[in-house]
């Protein structure tokens, strides 16, 4: 569940939703631009930003880039999609 | 669903909310069916003005009156040909869920017959938003947080999503844990289906203490399949089997003698039956005989005309196949498999399913994952139980009844199993409590459903109450609980400092400035819930202090006695012992000690709050772990 080069889907989880007039989706993205190489965040990357109830982003990354952002202010986890089944 | 509810002693003519048709469920699963019956908008008025979602309308797809809000979510992945590009169902498992929660009534509904009667959910004036998240290849977590970020943000009223993991994971590493948490933030309650890995100990994945954890359980009918063989003699076996054979007898044949040995096949393959080990000379036109239980695939494919499956599982729930089929256990399985080896030309017949009365019910089902909770210890899951076997519900007409290649039956009403089928059945009691109590927060509605459930026997479930919680829901009464233990944020903020949480990751998941203190260490025991559980390490004696409070929710004035059954090696003490209450909603709280001695087991009680009217029982365990 990724892309043919090692990127997979990461959970970028963040918390609450930040006070004031805050744009998360470029909070979002300008994250992803500070781990990713070059400066390509298109929506092959940024799959879901995370902005109407709580805080976070889905994104196709390596693991190194997982890492990093899992050192970053303001994130609470960074965790690998899973694939979830009916009960 | 046909059954269930009038099992539960929640009838038609139960009393209703008028404000139900204000209730949005919002229902995480794979899609509707929106022509279903079950759905007809007729007599629903305007969509309730609080609903701040959409519909994705195509040209295969609209909403009406009583289905207000759908979408779909997958942002990774490719489609099957199979799949709908909507929120229209391609499974069958949205629409059945759907249905149960809040399908309106359907008089005459069943499956070829079975299980006939009025299907209805829970809440059949309510309205359904749908969040289509789980497709042919399953459920991602990406997908599954944007459809919990866009329903709160929507404004359904209920959330239930039955899906989960194979493993757990930390309440922060689960996008339904998460999804969940923000879901109580906003005062929306998560139901979930504790997952189908049971009977094992720790196979629930879906336990966080803010959303309401559902496992399955039976209810008073079974489905009996039986099988005549030609020296007369008939055997009971389970399957849901809609056809007809009409009593005639067809040969019969052992799997173990019909190796397909062109394909390099011997007879210790296809005494199992699996696809393409049968040879379809020696087979076709007959009943097969299989060591084992599967889908059926291969005697279909190999033409036979029925099939006979001899396993351990299956004992307690049933499945549909595409062919005549059922199965025995292995005490009856073992005497047919001697008449079909020593019996020259032997015989047999297998008979449209009967529907009997299950005497044992409830009783929860093999397969619902069981508790201990694997990450708090201390915090009982699951949280209770509801119907999930052999329901019938509405059904997508996208499929054919089974995944057998030559079924091509369509139905509009399925019967099958699952926690799946008992989380709306909680979704739709949560629902209900609602519409009388459309403030109560989402702790005050499961304490509601957990103080009020049926209480059940360990006689049928050694697991006592890891496989049933606080026991079977009760929906009639759940909407009168006479006390709540209620919850909010900051009592989570607390829990979570306890479970080890940094001040840094709390005030970010919750906005919190609170500091996490010592004293936090012990808050698992202090969480305001509507359950005790005490763990302890083999051998070891233990006694811990439990604060809780309650809010007074039943008659304005009234004293409720504590009454606390204690089984040896189990010590509860309550103090006070009374509880006096002058107004509604006046809290009162008090201290449950508990003590035990273990050896490698678990020892369960109650604690019951009595005011002569209501009778507000919270199960109490301690279990070496």
């Amino acid at each position: 569940h990724g892309s043919s080069d090692n990127r997979k889907v990461y959970i970028v989880y963040m918390g609450s939703l930040p006070k004031g007039k805050v744009s998360t989706t470029s909070l979002h993205t300008s994250m992803l631009h500070e781990v990713l190489p070059g400066n390509t965040v298109g929506s092959d990357v940024l799959l879901y930003s995370y902005h109407r109830s709580f805080n976070g982003f889905a994104a196709k990354l390596t693991k190194d880039e997982a890492a990093k952002l899992r050192g970053k202010d303001g994130v609470v986890s960074v965790f690998l999609s899973q694939r979830k089944q009916l009960h | 669903t046909s059954r269930s509810w009038d099992f539960m002693g929640f009838n038609r003519k139960v009393k209703r909310s008028v404000i139900e048709s204000d209730i949005i469920v919002g229902m995480l699963d794979t899609g509707i069916w929106p022509e279903s019956q079950s759905f007809n908008d007729t007599g629903f008025g305007p969509i309730p003005r609080k609903w701040r979602g959409t519909c994705q309308s195509s040209t295969n797809f609209t909403c009406n009156n009583k289905i207000i809000g759908a979408r779909y979510y997958r942002a990774n992945g490719d489609y099957s040909p199979y799949d709908y590009r909507s929120p229209r169902d391609s499974e069958g498992h949205g629409t059945h869920t759907s249905s149960t929660a809040a399908g309106g009534l359907v008089s005459k509904a069943s499956l070829y017959g079975l299980a006939k009667g009025t299907a209805r959910g829970g809440v059949p004036s309510a309205r359904i938003a749908v969040y289509k998240i789980c497709w042919y290849d399953g459920c991602y977590d990406e997908d599954i947080l944007a459809a919990f970020d866009d329903a709160i943000a929507d404004g359904v009223d209920i959330i239930s999503l039955s899906v989960g993991s194979i493993f757990w994971s930390d309440y922060f590493d689960d996008t339904i844990a998460i999804g969940a948490f923000h879901s109580m933030k906003n005062g929306i309650l998560t139901s979930n289906s504790a997952g189908n890995s049971g009977p094992s100990p720790s196979s629930i994945t879906n336990f966080s203490p803010w959303s309401l954890s559902v496992a399955a359980s039976t209810i008073d009918r079974k489905f009996v399949t039986k099988v005549k063989l030609g020296n007369g003699v008939t055997y009971e076996g389970t399957s849901i089997n809609t056809f007809d054979l009409k009593g005639k007898m067809y040969p019969f044949i052992a799997g173990a003698a019909a190796p397909n040995t062109s394909q390099g096949y011997t007879s210790e393959d296809s005494r199992y039956c699996g696809p393409g080990t049968l040879d379809e000379t020696l087979v076709k036109g007959k009943i097969v005989f299989c060591d084992y239980d599967s889908n059926a695939d291969g005697p279909v494919e190999a033409g036979a005309i029925g099939a006979v499956f001899q396993s351990g599982r299956h004992k307690d729930y049933a499945f549909a196949y595409g062919l005549p089929l059922s199965n025995l256990n292995l005490d009856d399985g073992r005497i047919v498999f001697d008449y079909v080896n020593t019996t020259e030309n032997p015989t047999a017949t297998i008979f449209k399913t009967n529907v009997e009365d299950n005497q044992f019910a409830p009783f929860v089902v093999s397969f619902s994952s069981r508790g201990p909770n694997p990450v708090t210890a201390d915090i009982l899951k699951p949280d209770l139980t509801a119907p999930g076997v052999d329901i019938l519900a509405a059904w997508s007409e996208a499929l054919p009844l089974t995944e057998t290649e030559e079924d091509t039956r369509v139905v509009s009403y399925n019967i099958i199993s699952g926690t799946s089928m008992s989380c709306p059945h909680a979704t739709g009691a949560a629902a209900y409590v609602k519409s009388f109590h459309p403030t109560w927060s989402p702790a005050a509605i499961k304490s509601a459903l957990m103080t009020t459930a049926f209480p059940m026997s360990s006689e049928n479930n050694i697991e006592a109450e890891f496989a049933y919680g606080a026991g079977h829901i009760n929906p009639a009464l759940a909407a009168r609980p006479g006390l709540i233990y209620d919850a909010g944020e900051i009592d989570y903020v607390k829990f979570l400092c306890g479970q080890g949480y940094s001040p840094k990751q709390i005030k970010l998941i919750t906005e919190s400035n609170t500091k996490c203190s010592e004293v936090m260490n012990e808050a698992v025991w202090d969480l305001n819930y509507p359950s005790f559980a005490l763990s302890t390490t083999p051998g070891d004696s233990v006694t811990r202090v439990f604060h809780r409070t309650v809010t007074n929710v039943g008659s304005p004035v009234s004293t409720y006695k504590a009454v606390v059954n204690a089984p040896p090696g189990l010590i509860i003490q309550v103090q006070p012992s009374v509880l006096s209450f002058k107004s509604l909603g006046q809290k009162q709280s008090f201290t449950v000690t508990i003590g035990a001695q273990l050896g490698n087991s678990m020892v369960s009680g109650s604690l019951i709050w009595d005011d002569g009217v209501h009778q507000v029982r919270s199960p109490v365990v301690a279990y070496a772990s």
